[in-house]
């Protein structure tokens, strides 16, 4: 039976396909992940990888990786990267160039801001179900804070706690205001 | 590596009871840890910490390396934890025109809250920011595992807490490690990084203007969030009275309104 198995694993995954894109912006780029719901072998060794390109200076909203450090190589381009440890530090804030690899903790907050026409960058994270928590946007930890702890919590105005939660549409890559398109 | 450390660190030759060593004071509330390095926390892999939250006290938004248990002692409260990428499924969608007199609601819509009161145990699970609020009328205490060698931290063993507000001391950390680090976070912040080094918050560390666009409000606003001279510590007073939220009333709320709404109102359609 080895050979309905083992030997008929599936091990490889495209994610440089454009068409293959998991989130996409035609203004500021295109993410992509293989985990293990769409690379079912690597729940056995708890690796997962993620596929990005920022382009016109965009940028990726402030994150964190939930459940893996994340190991970031960059393909082309470069892009200025900062990273915050839990004592508010930044660990480090500078650029990455093609070539170039870079060790993102666990829950190490980051934020990657394209600094040439195009970045593009593979990520090797450290659990089949890596997850990220963006801190600013749509979908984030920030916005699903209630506006008043948010307004105590920062001791800004309700409205002002409002405008963190809700000015920024976007979920994940973000036009900086560098950008060609910015201010639109 | 980890488990033969754990091994040699569970060669116990005598097991104490221990109180808490380390005391952070809050403007409302206080923060009681044990030391993480003793040696019975480090076999168990685990540290602990007590929490004392006064009424209308607020903890701040945080999240940890770690999950953590929490039982709550004594008091009643209110806290969410807050799952990026769930949906804002309390919102309150009335509108300011029909609120009549009295304090303006404010509209908003965010993550489910929950009620939590004495003999709740509570998970938070690693990485996901947490905050709780104490709307009761007595302190609420509360005690918490951090399970620090759970599979889920993929970071070393120490009880690591990421704070998204405030300027808050850590836990863990005796008073003058915190002091030192704090003075070498000045002294960066001086020599002009961009970034405001000597406050605690994940948003001081990164550059204003980054953040200023990542959020789309203007860069006085971030300035503001990044603030250092903030020392009100973890557990804050909320201003201006009770904490507006929206939520659901708790049984007991909702019995006394259904008992007192006929005869405030009268019975009539």
């Amino acid at each position: 039976g080895i050979e309905e198995t083992l030997c008929s694993w599936r091990l490889k995954e495209n994610i440089g396909d454009p068409s293959r894109a998991d989130i996409y912006s035609p203004e500021t780029g295109r993410i992509s992940t293989v985990n293990s719901f769409n690379l079912p072998i690597l729940r056995q060794y708890q690796l997962s990888a993620e596929y990005g390109v920022l382009k016109n200076n965009a940028l990726m909203v402030p994150y964190y990786n939930l459940n893996a450090h994340s190991i970031v190589y960059a393909i082309r381009g470069r892009a200025r990267i900062q990273i915050v440890d839990n004592y508010g530090q930044t660990v480090f804030d500078g650029e990455l160039q093609q070539g170039q690899v870079l060790t993102v903790p666990q829950n190490f907050a980051i934020v990657k801001r394209a600094e040439s026409e195009r970045f593009e960058w593979v990520s090797f994270k450290t659990n089949d179900n890596a997850m990220i928590s963006t801190l600013a946007g749509k979908t984030s930890a920030i916005r699903g804070i209630p506006a008043d702890v948010l307004a105590n919590a920062f001791q800004i105005s309700r409205e002002e706690a409002s405008r963190l939660k809700f000015n920024r549409k976007e979920s994940t890559v973000a036009q900086g205001s560098g950008s060609p398109g910015a201010g639109r | 590596q980890q488990w033969q450390q754990t091994q040699n660190q569970c060669q116990l030759d005598r097991i104490q009871a221990l109180e808490p060593n380390n005391r952070v004071e809050c403007e409302a509330g206080r923060i009681e840890s044990w030391d993480p390095s003793h040696d019975q926390f480090q076999c168990a892999g685990v540290a602990v910490v007590r929490r004392k939250i006064e009424p209308n006290g607020l903890l701040l938004p945080h999240f940890s390396n770690s999950p953590q248990l929490i039982y709550i002692i004594k008091g009643r409260g209110i806290n969410g934890a807050v799952i990026s990428g769930c949906p804002e499924t309390f919102q309150d969608s009335r509108g300011s025109s029909q609120q009549g007199q009295g304090r303006r609601r404010f509209q908003d819509q965010h993550q489910k809250i929950h009620h939590f009161r004495e003999g709740d145990v509570l998970f938070i699970p690693a990485g996901i920011p947490y905050w709780a609020y104490n709307n009761g009328n007595e302190e609420v205490v509360s005690v918490s595992l951090i399970d620090v060698s759970n599979n889920a931290n993929q970071l070393d063993l120490r009880p690591r807490k990421f704070h998204l507000a405030g300027n808050p001391e850590h836990d863990f950390e005796p008073q003058e490690e915190q002091r030192r680090r704090g003075e070498q976070g000045h002294s960066r912040g001086q020599q002009g990084s961009g970034q405001r080094s000597s406050c605690n918050n994940v948003f001081c560390g990164f550059d204003s203007r980054i953040l200023a666009e990542a959020f789309n409000v203007d860069q006085k606003l971030i300035e503001r969030i990044q603030n250092d001279n903030d020392d009100r510590g973890q557990i804050v007073k909320v201003k201006g009275g009770e904490l507006q939220v929206v939520r659901p009333p708790s049984l007991q709320d909702e019995r006394y309104e259904q008992e007192e709404s006929p005869r405030r109102y009268g019975r009539g359609n």
